[in-house]
């Protein structure tokens, strides 16, 4: 489904952009999800000249290092049933899965937000916790527990506990999550998930030069 | 796009000129989500005598351009000619787009568009 490797003015733009890979000719569109837009409006040259200066490398609205933001959707998300799982004493399990094979081994993560938006008949999620561990055929170590808020969507930082700050992300990131509801039975859905993930490519990112 | 060249000489004395990089012309329009191109500008112009000296409103020179120039126009020498006429002042863009894992993405270039032009 690529299109040729392009050649002349186009593989110059390209390479000057850093992108190897001529793009497919048409996606598959879906919303842009409001906080890239954000982001992207917030990076904005004429909106820094207004008052709000930019730091380079940095992106002010999460407040890290980093110069690449990708918003990234589970790839599981219509291979999984719409219908609530039940617990009937069991916990609510679902697994995530992120491909993440765009990004260059180069860049450094700074920030990976998982976001979950979980339906539940349970009005009351008093107590109620997310786990999340690395996904394994045997049940994984759990790497991260998140108390679940009501109403919001489901924020948990990777970094550090399931992604290593230091180091290349892996090809892809499937996660095992389950939901811990106390001594209550809940019946959950998870309608949607999502990872924003922001590296830093140093290479986009020339140090400054030092006046002799 | 590129502004056309001016009367007089080819380009004329060093100024920025426009360079509009329009991705619908690179058909880059299906996957890249904004801006719908990107105003890149370049500078040409010759670095002659008298632009080169420091005025109001004119392009920043430094003083070495300035040395090497009056030393051109009283001792023109091989090798050593005038100075070049190159970005000054530079300012980043960023660029919302589908990867071709559908990912949206948001990268973000340093210096990236010529505001300002100069002689050096």
């Amino acid at each position: 489904a690529l299109e040729p490797a392009p050649s002349g003015p186009t593989a110059a733009l390209l390479q000057a952009l850093r992108l190897h890979e001529a793009p497919r000719a048409v996606p598959t569109l879906r919303p842009v999800p409001p906080v890239m837009w954000r982001l992207f409006r917030r990076r904005d040259p004429q909106a820094a000249r207004a008052g709000y200066p930019l730091r380079p490398c940095h992106v002010e609205e999460l407040g890290v290092a980093g110069n690449i933001v990708r918003h990234i959707p589970d790839s599981g998300l219509f291979s999984r049933s719409p219908e609530p799982t039940r617990t009937r004493g069991l916990r609510p399990k679902w697994t995530v899965t992120f491909d993440l094979s765009g990004v260059d081994p180069v860049e450094r993560p700074t920030r990976a937000r998982l976001e979950l938006r979980l339906e539940a008949e349970n009005r009351d999620r008093h107590g109620w916790e997310l786990s999340v561990a690395l996904w394994a055929e045997s049940p994984g170590t759990e790497l991260l527990r998140v108390p679940v808020p009501p109403g919001l969507p489901l924020r948990a930082d990777l970094l550090g506990a399931v992604v290593a700050a230091n180091m290349s992300v892996p090809r892809t990131l499937r996660l095992a999550l389950s939901l811990h509801c106390g001594a209550t039975t809940a019946r959950a859905h998870l309608a949607e998930a999502s990872l924003l993930l922001v590296t830093l490519d140093p290479r986009l990112c020339p140090p400054p030069r030092s006046r002799r | 796009h590129t502004e056309p060249g001016v009367g007089g000489s080819p380009w004329g004395a060093c100024r920025m000129r426009r360079l509009h990089v329009s991705f619908r012309e690179v058909g880059w329009h299906h996957w890249v989500i904004a801006p719908r191109g990107f105003l890149a500008n370049f500078c040409q112009g010759t670095c002659t005598l008298p632009e080169v000296l420091p005025r109001s409103g004119g392009p920043p020179a430094l003083n070495h351009a300035v040395l090497r120039t009056l030393m051109h126009a009283a001792t023109p020498t091989p090798g050593a000619g005038l100075p070049c006429c190159v970005p000054a002042r530079l300012s980043p863009i960023s660029v919302l787009f589908f990867d071709n894992s559908d990912n949206v993405v948001l990268r973000h270039y340093e210096d990236m568009v010529v505001d300002e032009c100069g002689c050096r």
